[in-house]
This record gives C-alpha cells, structure tokens and sequence, in this order.
C-alpha cells in the first residue's frame, strides 16, 4: 500500500484541496483508495459531501464511508471534541488500522491540519511520501525551511516514514509577477525537490467544494481538473 | 488602550495581512501602536522586516522593535523553539507586559496562529476586541460556527475579553460567482456581525509581503491599500 501525507504547518495552501484530488484521482486510475482526514476541523470530510452515496459498496472496515467508485473516507475525528481542543488522537490504533487494510486498499492519502503537533505528526508516522504544497508567495516561502527540518526530524525519529516526494506550487496566478519570481526562486533553491506540475489558480475549484464535490465530478475540463489530472499522473507512477 | 485580536482557526484567510495592516493604518492615523506577533510561525515579524529602521525611536520598552513612526513590533516568540513544537507562552507575562504599556501605547493589534491551543487563547485573553477574518469560501464558512462558539465560551472563561467587533470577508475575487453567493449568505446568516468593509483580492498585497512591507509603503494607491483605509476607518471610530 502507497501512502501519502499532505503536510504544511502554512495554513491555506491548498492541503487539503490537493488530498481530495489526488484520492480521487487515482480512484478514477483503477485504485482502491482511502483518504484519511486527520484535521480537526474536518474541511476534507465535508468538502467531499456532496459526493457521498448510500447505495454504494461498504468499505472494508466499517469507519469507512463510501465516496465514489474505489474511493473511501475516514471521516475527521474532530466535531464537537475540537472546541475546547480535547480531541486527542490514538495513532497507535490508527497505525493498526491501517495495517488492517493491507491488500484491500492500494493508495492511502491523508490530509492534515495547518501545524506539526500530535495531529500532523501522527500523519507523517502513518505514511512513507511527503507532499509539501506551498503557495508561491512569501510567508510560505518563509515556513519552508521549518517544513523542511521537521521532515529531516520525521525520517530520524520514523524510519521509513515522512519522504519527501516533493514540493507542490499552488494557487498559482500567472498575472501575479511575484508568483513568476517565487516560481524561479523555488526550482533554483529546491532544485530537485520541486514536482513539475504546477496547480493555477482555477475559481472552479472554490465552487466544487462550496457543492462538496471533486473537481472531477463538478467541472472536469475545467483548468482546475486538468492540473490535478497532471499531478496524478506524475505521482502515480512512482 | 485598546486592543484587538485577530482570530480564526482556518489557515490562510487573511490574519497576518490584516494585523499588520490595521497597525500600519492605525498608526498613519496618529495612534501609537504595538504589533504583537503572538504566531511561532512569526509570519507578522518577517512581512515588517523591510520596514524596520535603525535610527527610529526606541520603544517604551526593550522587547519592542521600532517599525515606523509610532509603530512597534513584539517579534514572534517562535523561531528555533517551533521545530520541536517546544516553544511555550507564558501568557501571566504577557499580561503583566501589556498592563505596563497603559497610557503608552493606544491600540494593541496581535496576530494569532490558525489553532485555538495555547497560543490562540493567549491572544484572545490578551484583547478585549476580536476581528474574524474569512475567506467567501466553502472551508472557511464551515469553521465559523466554531470559531462563533469558541469566542462565546472565551467571553465566558475571560469576562470583558474576546468581544467580536465584526466579522471580515478576506481575498474577495469579484469575478468569481461563488464569492457573491458567499458574500450574500455571510450578511444573512450574520446579521450585524458582518463588517461593512470587503477587502478585495490584490497581488500587491502579496508583493508587499515579499518586500517586507506594508502595502501603505510599498503600493500605496493600490485596491488593497485602499480596502484596508477604509476597514482603519471602520474600526477607528468604535
Ligand atoms: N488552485 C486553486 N485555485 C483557487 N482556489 C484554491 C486552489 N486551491 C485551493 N483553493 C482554495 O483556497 C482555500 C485554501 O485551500 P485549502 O483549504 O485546501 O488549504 P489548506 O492548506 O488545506 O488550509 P488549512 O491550512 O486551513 O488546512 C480554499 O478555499 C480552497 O478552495
Ligand atoms: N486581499 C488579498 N489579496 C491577495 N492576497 C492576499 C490577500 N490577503 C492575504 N493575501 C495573501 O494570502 C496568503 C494568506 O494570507 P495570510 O498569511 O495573511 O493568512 P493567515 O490567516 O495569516 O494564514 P495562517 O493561517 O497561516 O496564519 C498570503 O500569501 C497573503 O499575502
Ligand atoms: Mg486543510
Ligand atoms: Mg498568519
């Protein structure tokens, strides 16, 4: 089983938009796919709501919420528990859950919240690929670094886990000169760590969610799916 | 003295660019302000590091670093501390810090980061007034309701803090048809809550972070500058 953790302690970025399409994305590739939301505030859970069928195949275990063909959802353990920050997390359960699903799920993507505390941490432990997306303007810029140690951190701490396979530009918008300069600072610094696909900026994507829906299902020739379409294709095959 | 607290758990909607702006504004408009970085990220340090001047008047106390004519930062308390997730906040300071600048300085502005842990709390116990910046967009709308119930449980723990002045729709793309339908059901679900001021989305407001500066400095005729003017207005007068 692949696992793929999107991690960023920048808040907006695009984490979890990008969680949402890689799953379905290799669903729609023939894989058998779990998403996994480890953020509280659940953002990933409902932005895929609008997609949930009743009569759809059960998953393999019963917390498992069937989404789409081949695609399931673990939905958020936070609700009600976040508001007074109670909601702890167990990972060493979740880590026996998901070894459970050997051979029943092929891909693994979860999706964390905005900070490296027990939440994020526990989602760099439970996979062995790191996607790192950063908006291309400054204060991501600036938080970079700190990412970037943390993961060093995570591969002493878990060996095996927290790889990065790479640096996701997102939100990109073409008219933006300093998103042109930050562009080129990035391939020039992060040399090889840098994906080659590059997220634009598409409203298309703000209105699938608003309906709870993939980009896929919403408006799929819409420039917002054909980038996703691309990153699922540069990371599908390794 | 007052003071205000920007606060929302979702990332990325817009509390550091409104922190800084609403100090800078505030001070252009004669008040004597203190910027309090209270984010370990320190993203509200670093988008004031092109403004810093030497030879500017030291603050009334040592801790503060001179931005611009009567303006001071409190740098964030991050930096080293953060990659271990170690860095703690001595909130009983912080107060005692705060109630020894009264008569000093006129307004406190502080900057959160996207959580409500100790860091987030700190700030809200720190102010008396709280602005919530959103995005007109799906995630944000879903984590407002519990930003709402966070602050009245805040006013409950804290008596005389964590008020809600108002509620301000962030990185508004006029050209997208899902921000006018955000836009309308925010002003109908919220009532009065809604601040009348809108700030628009404007590349120079993120060109203005990469240069260190605040957008009054760096494009001061720009629809960004002129959104946050009037949102200093706004709040200026109660
Ligand atoms: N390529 C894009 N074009 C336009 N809007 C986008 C794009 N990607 C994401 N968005 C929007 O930007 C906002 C932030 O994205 P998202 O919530 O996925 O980021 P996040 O990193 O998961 O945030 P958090 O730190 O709160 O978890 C959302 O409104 C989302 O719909
Ligand atoms: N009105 C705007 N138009 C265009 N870009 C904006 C606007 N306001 C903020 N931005 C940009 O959006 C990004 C997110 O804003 P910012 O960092 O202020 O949000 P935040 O809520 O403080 O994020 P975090 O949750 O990480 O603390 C930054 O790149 C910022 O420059
Ligand atoms: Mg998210
Ligand atoms: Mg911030």
């Amino acid at each position: 089983m692949r696992s793929i953790v999107l991690a960023n302690q920048k808040g907006g970025v695009g984490k979890t938009t990008t969680a949402i399409h890689l799953a379905h994305g290799f669903a729609l590739a023939g894989r058998r796919v779990l998403l996994m939301d480890l953020d509280p505030q659940g953002n990933a859970s409902v932005a895929v709501q609008g997609m949930l069928s009743e009569d759809a195949p059960k998953g393999p275990h019963e917390w498992m919420v069937p989404v789409a063909e081949r695609l399931w959802l673990l939905p958020s353990a936070g609700g009600e528990a976040v508001q007074s920050g109670e909601a702890t997390i167990d990972t060493g359960r979740l880590q026996a859950f998901v070894a459970g699903l050997e051979g029943e799920i092929d891909v693994l993507i979860v999706d964390c919240p905005p900070r490296m505390d027990e939440w994020g941490w526990a989602g760099i432990q439970l996979c062995e690929e790191v996607i790192v997306p950063v908006q291309a303007e400054f204060f991501s810029m600036h938080g970079l670094s700190q990412m970037m140690s943390s993961l060093e951190q995570a591969a002493k701490r878990y060996p095996g886990k927290g790889k990065l396979r790479g640096v996701l530009p997102t939100m990109v918008d073409t008219n933006e000169a300093v998103a042109k300069e930050i562009l080129e600072d990035l391939s020039h610094n992060l040399k090889g760590l840098l994906l080659n696909t590059v997220i634009f900026r598409d409203s298309c994507l703000v209105e699938a969610a608003s309906h709870g829906q993939s980009v896929f299902v919403h408006s799929p020739w819409s420039k917002g799916a054909l980038c996703y379409t691309e990153l699922v294709q540069e990371i599908i095959d390794g």
